[in-house]
């Protein structure tokens, strides 16, 4: 565990945070990409499912557990809770487009031909794109609230994280994964856009508003 | 190619 690890975890998890009582407090997910949590709900479904085969630490299997469980909370709230709120006329992203290849691909390169090894790749090719239905539906709406930005940004700072983690590692313990790096890279590519708008609107108290 | 690795991290 270094330093960007354990900020890119923390990052990760307010995001959740953020976007769960987002959610609870306004009894509302309006702006908020349904599509985009259930494919978050599958990639940690997929990839911790070594909970039950592999013990790395307590911290690894409460955040394992944290994730799934407010993943699931999550879905719910959208559609079943907050049903009548959510903006389904917005969030039309095909996410079989997404499902699919990235499933294709993690059947073609990955570190080892096994049924957990393959779920644990297609789960890491999947998050770096399972933000786009929710980067497509504030495109479509031109707007995000600022507590959507803030969920936005935490969510895409994680991954920046992760990805200053595998630098760190690559040189202080000679460890790295290509996999998740270029997955890793690709993630926090897809923010970039986003990152310079909330820096300079959100930041500034501006309301994130795409130009027209 | 690539170090075997035991998924450690989240």
């Amino acid at each position: 565990m270094n330093i960007f690890r354990l900020l890119g975890d923390l990052s990760h998890i307010l995001a959740i945070i953020i976007l769960l009582l987002k959610i609870w407090k306004t009894r509302s997910c309006a702006g908020i990409s349904g599509k985009s949590q259930i494919l978050f709900a599958t990639v940690y479904t997929m990839r911790y499912l070594d909970l039950v085969t592999t013990y790395i630490s307590a911290y690894n299997t409460f955040m394992k557990v944290i994730f799934i469980a407010t993943s699931y909370a999550t879905v719910f709230l959208i559609y079943v809770k907050c049903k009548a709120t959510y903006d389904h006329n917005h969030d039309t992203f095909r996410i079989e487009f997404l499902i699919l290849p990235t499933l294709v691909l993690a059947l073609l390169i990955n570190h080892e031909f096994t049924i957990m090894e393959v779920l644990w790749t297609f789960s890491i090719y999947l998050e770096s794109v399972a933000i786009l239905p929710q980067l497509f539906l504030v495109s479509k709406t031109g707007e995000a609230e600022s507590i959507t930005s803030h969920y936005l940004f935490a969510l895409g700072s994680y991954r920046g994280l992760y990805l200053l983690n595998w630098l760190y590692r690559f040189y202080a313990e000679d460890h790295y994964d290509l996999i998740a790096i270029i997955a890793g890279l690709v993630q926090t590519v897809l923010y970039c856009d986003f990152f310079y708008l909330y820096i300079t609107k959100v930041l500034k108290g501006k309301k994130l508003q795409l130009p027209a | 190619f690539i170090a075997r690795l035991s998924h450690d991290e989240l």
